[in-house]
């Protein structure tokens, strides 16, 4: 792994004397490959590479005893803060009823997330409504009414004939009849390239005024990570962000280039199939995972 | 650039960048560059053009070297779908119904996700809209007993084509992967020689990942045929020459949006296209 290739590269550097800025080259070498390999994106890792480069040639590794251990620490310790950062809780404030808008590319995990963000919340004392706003995909209604079920929460009884933004507005305007304070919208899964799909997701987003615009995204996503994310962010200013699939084997390269280039924070991860899969978002075991 | 150092090195790097871009990924990006870079340093290469074009020769022969085997002459042909969450297998057995359906065949889909939710409703109206027959029990049914009924009734009902859909799982869920092994032994036991098609579906928005799914579903149920969903957004999709290149796995299809007509057979020359595009 990334740790023991350093460690060897350092201790055969340092066996040779001292430490150069040229000796340094093989190692951020090293990092750039476990990098790319875990999926982050290109240009995500050439400004990534520089940042510890210039650490990396600093006085904590050149003086060091131990300078492969130093580096280990410098890669882990960039990966952390850049994922890291505040503004993890959802966003509660004013008065509800409080909306939560779920968007992303094709399949990758809203419907389901929309469930596992019920679920979470009713554990937190708050009162959801499940809001099926994807009339396009064969059977989305019935899945979420499904999940709504599973949870034993309510669901907005949207059907195929009423138009998205129609639906998040009466859902919006019926949501007190439910006994419910907040809203999850479910929408269907778009091409960010999509102009009229983007459309309207503005359109649901100017009428509702949402709390959280959340992108839910697949972990295994690959270099169009940051495509993806810049430009639903450019169509809607997203809040945060939602992880899927996070239980399997992707590095999840896709976690840093969508931090690097959103600056939002990744509010939750999927970490699998059932309602119950939801996790807060750990930068420092990612950043462990990404450095393989 | 991936370790070599050579005259160029800037021209090695742009080309390095397109291919990491395109999710070819590292390891065939290094077998690519250092292809290339020996080209370089044996004196067969020396204009920057020329580097690009050579580079589109390897990736055109990594990609055509998989063989399809001849379509099996068999009455009902069984294909086997599978793959991970969300990649678009409904969708494509949609597709492919709707195109067998159009060269007068008759086709049986087989609802085996038996456990997401309304999944088996999601796979019943495409079958209405495409005018395919479908086989399916309630959800939290063993998936094996409703392949183990179809495959009866198909081959009853006089079925030219049978498709099944089966659940999205990791390939990294070994109980999942197990349910997958008995589904295709199942199958085997009620028809000699089913499923004679293992068709796995990968997503091109995926990563590095896509290698690792191919190589598990592979070991597990003999993966056939390979077929990239969603090239009809941004990504390249260029995981399949990796893919190509490590596994020899055959490409079929390609899906190109969310409508029973959005797919296609898979050609070598138009995605080497794409990929420089
Ligand atoms: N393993 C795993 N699967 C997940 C996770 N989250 C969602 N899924 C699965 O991913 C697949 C797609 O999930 P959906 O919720 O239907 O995705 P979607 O984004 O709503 O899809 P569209 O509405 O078609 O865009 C389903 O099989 C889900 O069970 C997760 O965290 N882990
Ligand atoms: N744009 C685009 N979307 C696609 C394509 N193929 C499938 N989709 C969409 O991807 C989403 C997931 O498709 P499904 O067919 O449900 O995927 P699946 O693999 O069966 O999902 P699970 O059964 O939950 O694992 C749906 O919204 C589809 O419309 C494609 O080629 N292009
Ligand atoms: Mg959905
Ligand atoms: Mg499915």
């Amino acid at each position: 792994n990334l740790s023991e290739k350093l460690n060897d590269i350092f201790r055969k550097l340092k066996a040779h004397g001292k430490l150069t800025e040229e000796n340094v080259k093989g190692g951020l070498r090293e990092i750039r490959l476990a990098l790319l390999e875990a999926d982050v994106n290109y240009k995500v890792v050439k400004n990534l590479i520089e940042n510890i480069r210039v650490r990396a040639v600093g006085q904590e590794v050149m003086g060091s005893l131990t300078p492969g251990q130093q580096v280990v620490k410098i890669v882990y310790e960039e990966l952390t803060s850049l994922m890291g950062g505040t503004g993890q809780e959802l966003d509660f404030s004013g008065r509800p009823p409080w909306i939560l808008l779920l968007v992303g590319l094709q399949g990758s995990g809203k419907t389901t997330s929309a469930g596992k963000l019920a679920q979470h919340l009713k554990t937190k004392g708050r009162r959801p409504l499940l809001v099926p706003a994807d009339v396009q995909r064969p059977a989305a209604i019935e899945q979420l009414i499904k999940l709504g079920d599973q949870v034993s929460v309510p669901v907005f009884p949207s059907t195929t004939d009423m138009n998205p933004v129609e639906i998040a507005s009466k859902a919006r305007a019926n949501a007190g009849e439910y006994g419910c304070d907040t809203l999850i919208l479910d929408t269907a899964g778009r091409l960010q390239i999509d102009e009229d799909l983007m459309e309207e997701l503005k359109a649901i987003k100017s009428k509702l005024d949402p709390n959280e615009i959340l992108l839910v995204a697949d972990a295994m996503t690959g270099q169009e990570a940051v495509n993806v994310a810049k430009t639903f962010n450019k169509w809607l200013d997203l809040t945060g962000v939602i992880l899927t699939k996070m239980e399997g084997d992707a590095r999840g390269g896709a976690a840093l280039s969508i931090k690097a280039v959103l600056d939002r924070p990744i509010k939750f991860v999927g970490v699998g199939e059932k309602l119950n899969a939801l996790e807060p978002f750990h930068p420092d075991r990612v950043a462990s995972r990404i450095m393989g | 650039v991936m370790g070599v150092k050579e005259i160029g090195d800037d021209v090695l790097e742009d080309l390095e960048e397109i291919l990491i871009t395109s999710d070819l990924g590292v390891q065939t990006t290094k077998t690519l560059i250092k292809i290339i870079s020996d080209k370089v340093a044996r004196r067969e290469l020396n204009s920057p053009d020329r580097l690009k074009e050579v580079l589109r020769e390897e990736i055109l022969k990594i990609l055509s070297s998989p063989q399809q085997a001849p379509q099996k002459q068999v009455r009902p042909l069984v294909i086997l779908v599978v793959g991970v969450n969300g990649v678009g297998k409904t969708t494509t057995i949609a597709k492919l119904a709707r195109r067998f359906i159009s060269q007068g065949q008759k086709v049986m889909l087989v609802a085996a996700d038996t456990f997401r939710a309304a999944a088996v409703e999601q796979l019943q109206i495409w079958s209405e809209r495409v005018g395919a027959d479908i086989v399916k029990q309630q959800t939290g049914a063993d998936p094996s007993a409703v392949v183990f009924d179809a495959l009866h009734a198909a081959q009853a009902r006089n079925t030219d084509i049978v498709i099944i859909d089966t659940a999205g799982r990791l390939h990294t869920k070994v109980n999942l992967m197990e349910e997958l092994k008995k589904i295709k032994r199942i199958s085997g036991r009620e028809m000699t020689g089913a499923p004679h098609e293992v068709l796995l579906v990968l997503d091109s928005t995926t990563g590095q990942n896509a290698v690792s799914q191919a190589k598990l579903f592979n070991e597990a149920v003999g993966v056939t045929q390979l077929a990239m969903t969603k090239l009809d957004g941004t990504a390249k999709g260029g995981i399949l020459v990796a893919i190509a290149h490590d596994l020899n796995l055959p490409i079929r299809y390609i899906g190109l949006g969310e409508q029973m007509d959005d797919l296609t057979d898979f050609e070598v020359e138009p995605f080497v296209e794409a990929l420089f595009g």
